[in-house]
């Protein structure tokens, strides 16, 4: 699995 | 950070100040769609459940929780407080909104980027911001007459999703690995959505008179 990407955009 | 996005920030805070302004020292909600507001609420409680667990920046968490209590306040001023309350049509505006919701739901069980339950809910949140706006531009469309601060809360609105699309463009080309199809996706089909107003608001606009906008 692809490593959780922090959404670091509103 | 860049300069799009922060620019993209700047005018979705002001689209806020606009309608609590307009709302609060106008004392009428009359021209506003409710339901919009309620989305917006919708979207900002379930894109920002990672406040708890997602720290990215201080500004990102001050501004979650800004958007949160402004739209949250927004719903409670024209939902309960008098005198705005009665300035609210139901018959007008009457959008059915779970027309939007269900399909943005089963969107975001579908198509998200990590499979786990928040990702379905961050997903379906960026799907119902992108038509969110609709009841809004369905009520001004059956007034015919925008009302001037409405209008400008419209602009600035559709201007920070617009500009948003250019820093993800930015981003892009300036980052390896920068990879975002689903708000690239929502984000161009929301920025679309305003197209025709951004036209009747550039008209009316346009050599410095405010001419009330005008949509057919």
């Amino acid at each position: 699995l692809a490593p959780e990407r922090v959404h670091d955009e509103l | 950070m860049n300069i799009f996005r922060f620019l993209g920030d700047m005018s979705h805070i002001l689209s806020f100040v606009i309608l609590l302004l307009k709302i609060t020292q106008g004392k009428s909600a009359a021209g506003i769609s409710l339901r919009t507001q309620e989305l917006y609420m919708i979207v900002f409680c379930s894109r920002y459940l990672d406040l708890f667990w997602n720290f990215s920046s201080l500004y990102n968490s001050f501004l979650k929780v800004v958007f949160i209590a402004c739209s949250s306040a927004i719903v409670y001023i024209i939902r309960f407080k008098s005198p705005q309350k009665d300035t609210w049509n139901p018959e007008l505006d009457n959008f059915p909104i779970q027309y939007l919701i269900g399909p943005c739901a089963v969107a975001g069980l579908l198509i998200n980027q990590d499979w786990t339950p928040f990702e379905m809910i961050w997903a379906f949140s960026i799907y119902l911001e992108a038509v969110a706006i609709l009841p809004q531009l369905f009520l001004l469309q059956k007034q015919g007459e925008v009302e001037n601060l409405t209008s400008h809360y419209v602009a600035a609105l559709g201007a920070y999703r617009g500009l948003y699309l250019m820093n993800w463009v930015y981003r892009y080309f300036t980052e390896d690995d920068y990879l975002q199809r689903i708000v690239w996706f929502a984000g161009t089909v929301q920025t679309g959505l305003y197209i025709d107003f951004f036209y009747h608001y550039y008209q009316s606009k346009r050599g410095g008179l405010s001419r009330p906008v005008k949509l057919p």
